[in-house]
């Protein structure tokens, strides 16, 4: 990614899997 | 060009493999240390241990579903590196701290041995 332009996400990036349904 | 980088996704991805853990969804061996049992996943294991790593890689012994470690491996040791394995936190209590170096040694896991050996020079009166 050198040269490129990122930009930081600091959120989540997935869904939370469930400690138990 | 610009990318976004989701800075928290790595660790984002070990919680949601804790949790499967867990739960025993999709873990597919048994680590037996004398007679406890450890559920886990393959491809955790050998990503962060070398022994793991060569047995798993191993064509006859990777669908093992069951793998027995020496019997000199302290479970409680082997417990707290697993728990590290998936979280990235290692729990170094002063009276497993040779157990714990021990069993990382033997997991080749050389990162967690070196951390140890600080661990017990700073704690050296």
């Amino acid at each position: 990614y050198e040269g490129v332009n990122t930009i930081k996400e600091m959120g989540r990036s997935i869904h939370e899997i469930p400690r138990q349904d | 060009d610009s990318c976004i980088q989701f800075t928290r996704h790595a660790s984002d991805v070990l919680l949601n493999l804790n949790r499967l853990r867990s739960r025993d969804i999709l873990t597919d061996v048994t680590i037996l240390v004398n007679r406890q049992q450890f559920r886990a996943h393959k491809t955790v294991l050998m990503a962060c241990s070398g022994l793991f790593y060569s047995i798993f890689t191993d064509s006859l012994k990777c669908s093992l579903n069951a793998i027995s470690l020496d019997p000199k491996v302290d479970p409680d040791g082997f417990a707290i590196l697993l728990e590290f394995m998936y979280t990235s936190r290692l729990s170094l209590k002063e009276s497993l701290i040779m157990a714990i170096m021990n069993t990382a040694i033997y997991l080749q896991m050389d990162h967690v041995v070196d951390t140890c050996h600080r661990f017990i020079k700073s704690s050296d009166p």
